[in-house]
């Protein structure tokens, strides 16, 4: 039996590359509890768990039959939100996102914007969209257009579905060189919502602008790091195992031959 | 002098005597919040490490993918000199572990980790 060692007990071992790198993405311990917990909570929280039982089991082991062609998706929400006036019946958010990637070790290999295009909530159903915008001018580099909600051509049954997710591939937008070039890796999204769950006019229950506004689209970007990265991010070869490390996967050991 | 090692593998490899207490890959699991991550790490809840325990043989067999370096310090060990150490148990193969975690700025991280379960054990 082994108490518990928390990361911060690690931090006096620089050495090893997994506790640094632990040390690098873990929250502290000491805020107040439950804090972590209810950072990650809602939509995100329930997509990217729905994701991860897709692709692991339960003890965090990758099914057989479902591999993601990347080692790391990086769920991303957005660090700021400014309510849009004047869009007709449309509630109109601009969202902006931080990418964060570091292009010396991580290599982007798709990105996506999700947001749910139909909402259910305790106020009635909602009918959302999201459009990509260009980083200067805030203009939709995307081909949607806030018209009217086309309420008469759904159904209820469609309605009924919850968490229909849309997954817009931004990846043409998001190449390395783009953002590099603009010296920025902030994305802006234009986020839009309307009330369609009763008949077309009547007037929602109040507080549904802050049920829906908790729903904002967020980002997933596929990532791969590799392992050169975590060696560059550590400072170099110091010990001498990076060598030993780059040999092994130069050459894997499957491919020995028999002695 | 090793030769006569080799020549004496057949019988070697019939006795199971000492079988039980040979160099395997045994489970273990521990949870996240045994390791005081249990704030940061959604999924999963526990890890399976695995790990690998016992002695190596005196003639390392195939079976254990020793490399010619460990077959030879065994024979040094057996033959020559008792303070070179014989080869230990570790493991071989490993196999990766997804974990669902929250980075420090709230962001939702899916990330693989390679190597972190043992899958297989050597003497090396």
């Amino acid at each position: 039996q082994v108490g518990p060692a928390s990361v911060g007990a690690l931090s006096g071992a620089p050495s090893l590359p997994l506790i640094q790198v632990l040390l690098g993405k873990a929250p502290p311990k000491t805020r107040p509890q439950g804090r972590n917990r209810r950072i990650a909570r809602g939509q995100p929280l329930r997509y990217m768990l729905n994701l991860y039982r897709s692709v692991a089991d339960r003890h965090g082991r990758p099914r057989r039959n479902r591999k993601l062609a990347t080692n790391t998706i990086r769920l991303v929400k957005p660090f700021a939100k400014a309510r849009q006036p004047g869009a007709g019946p449309w509630l109109v958010w601009n969202l902006d996102y931080r990418l964060e990637i570091q292009p010396q070790v991580e290599h982007l290999v798709r990105a996506t914007l999700v947001y749910s295009q139909t909402l259910s909530l305790a106020q009635g159903e909602f009918l959302c969209t999201a459009e990509l915008l260009s980083s200067k001018d805030a203009i939709p580099r995307t081909t949607l257009s806030l018209t009217s909600p086309r309420v008469g051509k759904r159904n209820a049954t469609a309605f009924s579905t919850k968490d229909s997710w849309v997954e817009m591939d931004l990846s043409t937008y998001l190449q390395p060189w783009v953002w590099a070039a603009q010296n920025s890796q902030v994305l802006h999204v234009r986020h839009a919502c309307a009330y369609v769950g009763q008949p077309w006019g009547s007037i929602p229950d109040p507080g549904w602008e802050d049920a829906v506004s908790l729903n904002d689209p967020f980002l997933l970007l596929y990532l791969n790091d590799t392992l050169g990265g975590l060696w560059t991010r550590l400072g170099g070869l110091g010990s001498g195992e990076a060598p030993f490390e780059e040999k092994r996967l130069r050459r894997p050991v499957q491919t020995r031959q028999a002695r | 002098q090793a030769g006569n090692l080799a020549l004496d593998l057949p019988s070697y490899l019939r006795t199971n005597s000492i079988k039980k207490r040979e160099c395997s890959l045994h489970p273990f699991r521990v949870s996240f919040q045994q390791l005081g991550w249990d704030h940061w790490i959604i999924a999963p809840h526990s890890y399976q490490p695995q790990y690998c325990k016992g002695n190596c043989p005196r003639i390392l067999h195939f079976g254990y993918h020793s490399p010619n370096h460990a077959i030879i310090q065994n024979f040094i060990n057996e033959l020559v000199d008792k303070s070179v150490p014989p080869p230990s148990c570790v493991p071989y193969e490993y196999s990766p572990i997804s974990i669902l975690m929250m980075e420090q700025n709230g962001t939702i991280l899916y990330k693989v980790y390679e190597d972190m379960i043992a899958k297989s054990c050597t003497c090396r």
